[in-house]
């Protein structure tokens, strides 16, 4: 079965999209089968690897509209594969509401996928609404990425619970991967008293990697390219691919 | 009658609560009366202002529960004040899906406010739901801080359509009142090609003042003051305080 790993932070901008991307290419240039399922409507997840919802993609796979095979996008990187999303999985958020097992759409469309690969990886939006709640469901480990800025800060608690309100109905087998810093400015105070505050609250559940504020990984995306391929020896793609082994080695 | 300035992008972390805090800061310093409703159950500028919205705020207001005189708290600079809110405001997008004149909850609420202000602030979630078109609905300007990355390039193109949409049927009153490029980073090709593109494009909607990065506007928040207070000789109080000159001239 492969590991299913969702990247979820309602605070805006704080690099899920980044991460899940980059993250998910360490680990196919290092041999692994990865599937990345973008469930956020902006598909950012998507254009940064070359990839496009409009003829099918996440809205395509909940609904059942398509079987699997035909909504699987390739990408540049061998063994790394996409669901892509685009703006119709803004309405599922409101199609779904009155559903029974609104919370279970894209966990039920993933059993299918399990075997094929050995990561499974979910992009969500900005929020705690149902599509991030899909995402928490279907999961079965959480990635927080954590800006370090000071709203960053404000909003984990929240995020804590909704996670813990999850594993309590949804999804028991749920657990927190580890909060990952991003966007690290070592020039500037604020960056050091998150990463302290932080890691003194959650000492265990603090990746040890922290990714650093890199400009290329700010242009990769406009090249469809993960950092891997964009710009191999950066600062930022020597981040992620320690971050890959470190997740690899939690196993 | 206030002019409603609303701050909107459904992409994460461009810079919508760092500007309607302080470009309110900067237009009160300046001697104006202004009113920050926070519509973000994130609660972000209500924090950045010291305010609270656990006894009552932005979900009261729109549900009618406590008369607006209630749920008004003072900042730190005088003639400016805040609606705040709370994760109460998560509670009314559900609640509210299914009400007739949805969208004009807050617009509504707005009405007996007008005439003790100068300028009315809505600040905004990321995300096109119905927070924000409230928000769209209940002003006559929106102001789209634009983070001069290439994400923001992507997601400029559907919120525009929103607006039209809005414009259309919601609000024919609503004007772009700019674009307002945000973290701008004269170092890095990135900003700059950002800056380009959207300038030819959108030639007219843009404001001639562009907000640099500056960690000091990071900082300000954890000391609940905004800029103006924290720091009002850096570049990122300048810079909004130019932005507020630009926009009481636009009038
Ligand atoms: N370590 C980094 N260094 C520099 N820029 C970064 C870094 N990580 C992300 N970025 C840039 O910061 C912006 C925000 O990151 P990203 O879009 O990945 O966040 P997000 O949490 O997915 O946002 P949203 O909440 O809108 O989905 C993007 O423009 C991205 O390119
Ligand atoms: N010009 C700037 N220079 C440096 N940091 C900034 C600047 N503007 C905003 N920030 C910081 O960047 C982060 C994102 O900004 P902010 O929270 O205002 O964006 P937002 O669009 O309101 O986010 P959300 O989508 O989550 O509501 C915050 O931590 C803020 O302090
Ligand atoms: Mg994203
Ligand atoms: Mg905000």
């Amino acid at each position: 079965r492969a590991r299913r790993i969702v990247f979820a932070n309602q605070k805006g901008g704080v690099g899920k999209t980044t991460t899940a991307v980059n993250l998910g290419a360490a680990l196919a240039v290092a041999g692994k089968r990865v599937l990345l399922v973008d469930f956020d409507p902006q598909a950012n997840s998507s254009t940064s690897l070359g990839c496009d919802g409009e003829q099918g993609g996440s809205y395509e796979l909940i609904t059942g509209v398509l079987p699997p095979e035909e909504l699987i996008q390739h990408t540049a990187v061998p063994g790394y594969e996409v669901v892509p999303s685009s703006i119709n999985l803004a309405g599922a958020a409101v199609e779904l509401v009155n559903q029974s097992r609104r919370e279970f759409y894209l966990s039920d469309a993933l059993n299918d996928l399990d075997t094929a690969y050995d990561y499974l990886f979910i992009d969500c939006p900005p929020s705690l609404g149902l599509l991030t709640i899909n995402g928490l469901t279907a999961a079965s480990q959480v990635i927080i990425p954590l800006q370090c800025e000071y709203f960053a800060l404000e909003g984990l608690s929240e995020l804590l619970k909704t996670i813990r309100r999850v594993q309590g109905t949804l999804n028991p087998a749920l657990t927190v991967g580890g909060i990952l810093f991003t966007m690290f400015d070592v020039r500037t105070r604020l960056s050091q008293e998150v990463v302290r505050e932080v890691t003194e609250f959650f000492r265990h559940q603090v990746f040890r990697t922290i990714i650093p504020r890199n400009v290329r990984l700010g242009e990769a995306p406009s090249y469809s390219q993960p950092i891997q391929l964009y710009d191999p020896k950066c600062i930022g793609a020597r981040s992620y691919n320690a971050l890959a082994r470190e997740v690899a080695q939690h196993g």
